[in-house]
């Protein structure tokens, strides 16, 4: 699901912390990120 | 809803008007002068964020994930993970607000994220329903709010600076000011030689309406000061010396100079919306022509004797038009007051022995506004310009919007130009936190 409406995306890796635990998932996010 | 604080100061919620009315908002990239508009294409259905969890039993705050279902200007309606179609538990969110934050925000906090009660049961490993869901989908970027604070910010108009401004007591004429509250661009202008107390006009920074210290006298446009301040201009025109207060021709939006030497001249018939009543589109003649390309403009059949009631267009304005513009978009066209039977424009340009103002004058260009007839907006009530009212694009004509206050009848319609920064997108009032005026509700007499 590559999202195309923009100069500039990037792929995040993404920390999910719930009450079972902690893991980590990649999203995309808009440029520009820092 | 699960919204903390709806609507800014005086309440209005969006998000329950825009379902029971099942209407849509302009986007926030129609909005050229407003936060966030250049990119807000990124901001699309489907994206995810974490958002405080309201039905959840743990002592401190709690996050969940939701999904961008609909955007409405700067509110989306958001449903938490887990709801799957279930739309009953929908909510509306302001996503420039504090409130909405990019998916992994909470880890960074050290906070947990908890599913709402009702749906804590619903499946045993909420890791493996996240992880599919997340993988792969979009969220905002992680400076997001900071964006948005930086876009809100500007840095050139500040509380102090002086203005020269039109005078709302007389068109005609320009008056000294003072800014005394800055609002996302919104200028609320004291005049200096006021005696009332609240004696203010607000206005937008990148309105006609506003100008430079000594543009007026450069303009040649009528001005209401003191000799004092008259002399101070000459000087500084010439020295271009500024006081630190005076708001200089830099701080202002550069306007479209026109090509070809062709000019308006005095006489000239065009029409012209009327800027003391904005619903119509009236016959008109130039009556000045001033320096830097401005025009006086009068509206025929109404015009006082003194010209008091004159108005300034710039030659590139998006609200003066060619004779039979009207006509030809299939709008109407107000006649001069006591003007007897059909008007029809050959005839009165024969009877009053007077020519229509070249076509080739007019700026034509129509950029790519994305406003649609039924598209909801927040606008300002130019007859009364401190309010701001939830209203609905009613006729796109070209760049011409007919913007109609919800609640109200049409002869109180405005016509405003589809870059006019006097238009917002739903939402931009909760973000200012300035007073949204909301629908006018009819009380049926018992």
């Amino acid at each position: 699901d590559v999202p195309t409406s923009t100069k500039k995306w990037e792929q995040k890796q993404v920390q999910i912390k719930t009450l079972e635990g902690e893991f980590s998932v990649t999203m995309w996010a808009s440029g520009g990120d820092d | 809803t699960v919204t903390s604080r709806p609507g800014g100061v005086k309440g209005f919620d969006w998000g329950p008007y825009l379902s029971s009315t099942s209407s849509d908002a302009a986007s926030v990239s129609c909005f050229k002068h407003c936060p966030m508009s250049d990119n807000w294409l990124n901001i699309t259905v489907g994206m995810k964020v974490e958002i405080q969890n309201h039905e959840c039993d743990l002592p401190e705050h709690a996050y969940w994930i939701a999904t961008v279902i609909k955007i409405a200007g700067y509110k989306s309606l958001m449903r938490f993970e887990g709801f799957g179609n279930d739309t009953s538990y929908d909510f509306w969110m302001n996503l420039c607000t504090q409130d909405v934050h990019p998916v992994g925000w909470c880890a960074t906090i050290g906070k947990p994220l908890v599913p709402p009660k009702s749906i804590q049961h619903k499946y045993l490993d909420w890791k493996e329903y996240l992880v599919k869901r997340l993988t792969g989908s979009r969220t905002l970027p992680s400076n997001f709010y900071n964006k948005v604070v930086e876009s809100i910010s500007n840095h050139r108009f500040k509380k102090g600076v002086n203005v020269e401004v039109v005078d709302k007591m007389c068109v005609s004429a320009m008056r000294v000011a003072t800014v005394d509250e800055v609002i996302g661009g919104r200028l609320r202008l004291q005049y200096v030689d006021s005696k009332e107390e609240n004696d203010d006009f607000w206005c937008h920074m990148r309105s006609p309406l506003v100008h430079p210290i000594t543009w007026s006298q450069r303009s040649g446009h009528k001005l209401h000061a003191i000799q004092e301040y008259k002399n101070e201009c000459l000087n500084k025109i010439i020295t271009e010396n500024y006081h630190p207060t005076d708001a200089v021709p830099d701080m202002f939006h550069k306007v479209k100079e026109p090509m070809g030497d062709l000019k308006f001249q005095v006489g000239m018939k065009l029409e012209a919306i009327d800027p003391l009543n904005l619903s119509a589109i009236c016959v008109a003649t130039v009556m000045k022509v001033l320096k830097n390309n401005y025009l006086m403009i009068g509206i025929d059949g109404s015009m006082a004797q003194n010209g008091s009631d004159w108005f300034c267009y710039h030659t590139s304005s998006p609200c003066i038009f060619p004779v039979g513009f009207c006509e030809i978009n299939g709008l109407d066209l107000t006649p001069p007051r006591g003007y007897k039977g059909q008007f029809k424009w050959f005839e009165y340009l024969k009877q009053s022995k007077s020519t229509a103002a070249p076509v080739k004058l007019f700026d034509k260009e129509i950029p790519k506004h994305g406003f649609k007839p039924s598209h909801k907006v927040e606008a300002v009530d130019l007859m009364e310009p401190r309010l701001i009212c939830v209203a609905t694009v009613s006729k796109v004509v070209g760049r011409l919007l007919r913007i109609h206050f919800d609640g109200w009848e049409n002869e109180y319609d405005q016509w405003v130009d589809s870059e006019s920064p006097d238009l917002y997108p739903a939402g931009w009032c909760e973000v200012m936190n300035y007073g949204l005026e909301g629908p006018r509700v009819k009380v049926e007499p018992p």
